[in-house]
């Protein structure tokens, strides 16, 4: 068996640098970590283990990786090398982001960008990596499906002063601020995504789509008490059709709080927040409004 | 010239800490001056505890009889009222904290320690008095701060003490009485055994003149703020909770009355005046709350004619 | 630009006008006379 993992060890480089990603995880996978016959140590199976996911992971192979990722989970609380560690929860957060949960891959994203230490064993950390997964964190979070959770990771996120050095941060801070996005802001960051997070949705959306209208949905909530599907769909770009089956849902997950009148195909969005809240608010406003007219007089000299 | 008081002068300090005033005469210090970012440190790390302790501690410098609190910082410590020594957990944390300000150039010393008593007023608990005579023992000049956070949204200003204790076995001469203050049944115990133990310090605030600038920057915050805010919504908890203290209060006045109504006219005169101051306090604490809530009612009332009596 | 700003503010009066508000600022407004009827 030793001669087999080194042959299959070097095969394994040789499909690496040809960049055939699978066949050398396939080659390494025929590695037997479990044999009765030789004592092999965990840090030696994890390091296997990680090996394959991050190979599968480069051919976008997440059904594979997972397999290899839920293997190392098992030994690596007991792995004290941190390169390691970070290589693992790195593929882990990968695998998370391709199986679309969204998410828990964006907050394992965030984790690794705060990341301290600027070398991990022989590892060096630059600071684009770091960004690189702040970065992540940011796009997986905007996928993901809007609700009180993902607003509570926005909020983590948009205060972060990292943040707003990414070319992202536009359309976190619209996200946060749960302002409607428009199509071409849309649009532009569509360009940043990874093939599988614009995959096609079974109802022949993709994954963007789903989660900007989820989005717009829950911001056009804060804005209206109540709308025609009519002129939902409108504003969301979409079929009335379509806007009253999303809302539908998204008020079945208690994602958003509302009521549907389909008689007269009208939805009255609602939120806990008591009236004698909603007034100071209001009157937040009021004064604002106000001290920004004294602003503009001043400001005129009037 | 507003700005003399954040300079910090080495050679005075160390002298007053060689003089030792404070060691010949137990009431010494008679006041303290808390700069305006120290008490919003505080007020603003004591509301984040909510309904639970925290505490913190807070350096300055001496002039004379009065304590001067420049600034304060939060300790890693919650639940203070239910831990003897709290302040145990965060040994290191203030060592690392003090070091760290001297390698910064802050020179001033600890002086003193904060923590919060959220809706049960500013006094010292048994355990309070503890720690504080603790500390006046080994770390002198040492100031207790309390502040109580939900009072503060009550009553719309900042609920705050500053307390020093007396040496063990001191008599103190007759207190002054300081502002009243409701005590919750629960706590009156803990309260009365101890409150000839130690003395409180009148507090004045100072601000610099970039404070001054800051919050004058924050001016229209603080008016939006204050018509937007309404104190009977933010303190409905406390309010209940008040209110069901009072009423236990109330019936055991009541079952102190009747027992005593038996044989009322053997009922000694101090007795008597006893139940009346009894009852007294309790009619105090019931106008206290009911004042605050009309208060907030006006509040109330005043911002529904501003902004909903307008109609297109 | 003044006069919309203006405008818009004077739009926004009354800052809340609605059956429920109408019954939550009563029922707080009792609750604060009915304590102060009891501590009296």
């Amino acid at each position: 068996e030793e001669q087999v993992s080194i042959i299959r060890e070097k095969l394994a480089e040789l499909f690496e640098t040809e960049q055939q990603w699978s066949k050398a995880a396939q080659m390494l996978s025929g590695i037997d970590l479990d044999s009765g016959i030789r004592m092999l140590d965990d840090t030696y199976k994890l390091s296997k283990c990680v090996q394959i996911a991050r190979l599968y992971l480069e051919d976008d192979d997440a059904v594979n990786a997972e397999i290899f990722i839920k293997k190392a989970s098992f030994l690596v609380s007991g792995s004290h090398d941190e390169a390691l560690n970070l290589e693992y929860k790195v593929c882990y957060a990968r695998i998370l982001d391709m199986k679309r949960k969204f998410l828990e891959a964006a907050l394992r994203y965030y984790e690794i960008s705060q990341i301290e230490k600027r070398q991990i064993g022989d590892k060096w950390i630059d600071e684009d990596a770091l960004q690189q997964a702040l970065s992540a964190a940011v796009t997986c979070t905007i996928l993901a499906a809007a609700g009180p959770q993902r607003s509570r990771v926005l909020a983590t996120l948009y205060k972060d002063e990292r943040c707003s050095k990414l070319k992202i941060y536009p359309i976190l801070q619209k996200v946060y601020l749960e302002r409607i996005l428009r199509k071409p802001e849309i649009d532009a960051f569509a360009e940043e995504l990874k093939p599988h997070q614009k995959a096609l949705l079974p109802d022949n959306s993709t994954v963007l789509d789903r989660a900007m209208i989820e989005h717009n949905l829950l911001s056009a909530s804060k804005l209206y008490t109540n709308i025609s599907f009519e002129e939902l769909g409108t504003l969301l770009g979409i079929a009335p059709e379509k806007a009253e089956k999303i809302a539908s849902r998204m008020i079945c997950e208690d994602r958003m709080r509302g009521s549907i009148d389909q008689v007269e195909a009208v939805i009255h969005f609602e939120d806990d927040i008591e009236e004698l809240q909603q007034w100071d608010q209001q009157i937040v406003g009021l004064c604002q409004a106000l001290n920004d007219v004294l602003d503009s007089m001043a400001r005129k000299g009037l | 010239e507003s700005d003399s008081i954040y300079y910090y002068d080495e050679v005075t300090q160390k002298k007053i800490q060689q003089d030792k005033p404070w060691a010949r005469d137990p009431h010494y210090f008679k006041k303290v001056k808390i700069s305006a970012l120290a008490l919003l440190k505080m007020v603003v790390h004591s509301r984040s505890g909510g309904t639970i302790e925290v505490m913190g501690l807070m350096q300055g410098k001496t002039d004379g009889d009065t304590i001067i609190v420049m600034d304060a910082f939060a300790l890693p410590v919650e639940g203070t009222e239910t831990r003897v020594n709290a302040q145990a957990d965060a040994y290191e944390y203030m060592v690392d904290y003090a070091q760290t300000n001297k390698q910064v150039g802050r020179l001033e010393n600890v002086i003193g320690w904060y923590h919060s008593h959220p809706g049960y007023g500013c006094w010292l608990s048994g355990i309070d008095v503890n720690t504080q005579m603790l500390n006046q023992q080994f770390q002198e000049p040492f100031l207790a701060v309390v502040i109580d956070p939900t009072r503060t949204v009550s009553a719309g200003k900042v609920e705050i003490g500053a307390f020093r204790t007396y040496p063990q076995g001191y008599k103190p001469p007759d207190e002054p009485v300081s502002e009243y203050q409701t005590i919750p049944l629960n706590k009156i115990e803990d309260f009365g055994v101890h409150c000839k133990h130690y003395y409180a310090l009148d507090i004045t605030y100072f601000k610099s003149s970039l404070d001054s600038h800051l919050l004058d920057l924050l001016w229209n915050k603080y008016w939006v703020n204050t018509l937007s805010s309404s104190p009977l919504l933010g303190n409905r908890d406390y309010v209940a909770g008040q209110i069901s203290d009072l009423a236990e209060k109330l019936e055991q006045a009541e079952s102190q009355l009747a027992h005593s109504r038996v044989g009322s006219f053997l009922v000694p005169p101090q007795r008597k005046k006893e139940e009346e101051s009894q009852l007294a306090k309790i009619t105090k604490d019931s106008s206290k709350i009911t004042v605050e809530q009309v208060h907030g009612l006006m509040s109330q009332v005043i911002k529904d004619i501003l902004f909903n009596s307008v109609h297109q | 630009s003044l006069l919309r700003q203006v405008s818009s503010l004077l739009r926004r009066l009354p800052a809340i006008e609605s059956p429920k508000f109408q019954d939550d600022f009563l029922m707080e407004y009792n609750d604060t006379l009915l304590m102060a009827y009891l501590a009296m």
